[in-house]
């Protein structure tokens, strides 16, 4: 059916984020 | 579908953003994108199916966003890094 298609949504990146001192 | 294809688009530039380590830009971004993307989930015609994908990515923008959000508040408070002579 229209709209069941799979939607193809950006990945969120797996880098974890620099630590602060 | 517009809203739908904007919502990705801002998805997609807050990763690239998060990858090139422009934390603040893709900060914004994301928190954009779920907008968008909450907007089409409540109001645009979705399958079910779709709708679940939409959520479940959200929760996943959402919870990058406040990593984020932490790192930029830590990284506002700690002092400059000390110069070695």
């Amino acid at each position: 059916t229209q709209g069941d298609a799979d939607l193809e949504l950006p990945e969120v990146p797996e880098e974890e984020l620099p630590e602060v001192p | 579908n517009n809203n739908l294809q904007k919502a990705i688009d801002l998805a997609s530039k807050a990763a690239q953003e998060d990858k090139a380590e422009n934390y603040e830009e893709a900060l914004r971004l994301y928190q954009h994108a779920v907008q968008y993307f909450l907007h089409v989930v409540k109001y645009e015609a979705q399958g079910d199916k779709a709708k679940q994908s939409i959520r479940a990515k959200c929760a996943e923008y959402l919870d990058r966003a406040e990593k984020l959000k932490e790192y930029l508040k830590k990284k506002e408070k700690a002092p400059a890094k000390p110069v070695k002579e």
